[in-house]
């Protein structure tokens, strides 16, 4: 392995939710900034930028 | 690494030796709290490069479908575990596709999936994502002028891009454009030099397979793999035509149906240098 800890091709997971209330609202977006930083530690990266607009959020991750 | 969260879809990109997988079950308890409930999960990817460096649960593609297996519920009936071939041995596409609904051809899913991975990048082009030392510059100031030097901020105009680059080297960047994502993540150390460039779109937008070749236009790749999912077949084809007209040469085209997630198709191409 690289000595950055690089191993090549990326990792892709995608989650998709739903509700049976028919107003979600903004759903997942309003998880709090702390609990996603709880998940992204133990996939040992952290945010490093971040950008959203009316449709998503956006984060740039480094391990 | 990339992560986008939208109101109801969560996708999370990580390169490196993470353990991507442990965050299913904490992103599923939590949306709990929202009154969420998961109803598809998509994992995907490309060749382990260095296999034996990767922890728990990613020693091998079976041990990631049975963990993911025990992840998720039961209501998400309609599973498919593939490792999709190519004629490089290197490049294999391995994907695990649950969800609680089939999907159906004819109504396709709004926005569909373009994951390349490039390998072997030109080594003029990959210096440009090497920082200069002293150069008294922050990840950001410093990924900006990598994204205008390199021309990415031209793969699509209407994105807004947030960037970073790395110390000594090394660049990632999102983009981002109404409900379209694009994200792109470099490695450039000669040896085993790599780039990402990942984008989703709607059968509405026509200009992926150019956002496609201005993307692969950047490094300059030995080797490019391009894996669509719930794409067209027209789309599949255009994307094809768009990277052979950058002089490489399509060496494999594979695909494979999921129940949950539709049509995956991977092609990989070679350079004829």
């Amino acid at each position: 392995m690289a000595v950055s800890g690089f191993e090549g091709f990326e990792k892709r997971l995608e989650l998709q939710f739903s509700s049976h209330d028919p107003d979600i609202g903004i759903g997942l977006r309003e998880l709090e900034f702390k609990f996603l930083e709880q998940v992204l530690h133990q996939v040992q990266c952290t945010v490093v930028s971040a950008l959203g607009n009316q449709h998503f959020d956006s984060y740039v991750l480094s391990e | 690494s990339s992560l986008f969260v939208y109101p109801t879809k969560i996708i999370i990109k990580t390169c490196g030796t993470t353990q991507l997988l442990k965050s299913v079950q904490p992103f599923i308890h939590h949306a709990r709290t929202l009154n969420l409930h998961i109803t598809a999960l998509r994992y995907t990817r490309g060749s382990f490069i260095f296999p034996q460096a990767q922890p728990h649960p990613h020693t091998s593609f079976q041990e990631e479908v049975a963990y993911l297996e025990d992840s998720i519920p039961a209501s998400l009936c309609y599973r498919k575990a593939s490792v999709i071939p190519s004629k490089l041995k290197s490049h294999s596409w391995h994907v695990f596709s649950a969800g609680a609904v089939e999907y159906s051809d004819n109504v396709p899913l709004d926005l569909y999936t373009v994951e390349v991975c490039m390998t072997d990048l030109d080594q003029t082009l990959a210096r440009k994502f090497f920082r200069h030392p002293n150069d008294g510059k922050n990840g950001d100031s410093a990924g900006r002028e990598m994204t205008e030097i390199t021309g990415i901020n031209r793969i699509n105009q209407n994105a807004h891009i947030c960037d970073f680059a790395f110390d000594p080297c090394g660049y990632s960047m999102n983009g981002i454009d109404g409900e379209r994502y694009s994200t792109i993540h470099v490695t450039p150390e000669d040896g085993f030099s790599y780039a990402s460039f990942e984008c989703v779109a709607s059968i509405y937008n026509d200009d992926m397979a150019d956002m496609v070749k201005k993307a692969v236009r950047v490094f300059g790749p030995g080797t490019v793999s391009v894996a669509t999912t719930s794409a067209t077949q027209d789309m599949c084809a255009r994307i094809k035509g768009a990277v052979e007209q950058l002089g490489m040469k399509c060496r494999s085209f594979s695909m494979d149906e999921f129940p949950a997630a539709g049509t995956v198709v991977f092609q990989t191409f070679t350079s004829r240098r």
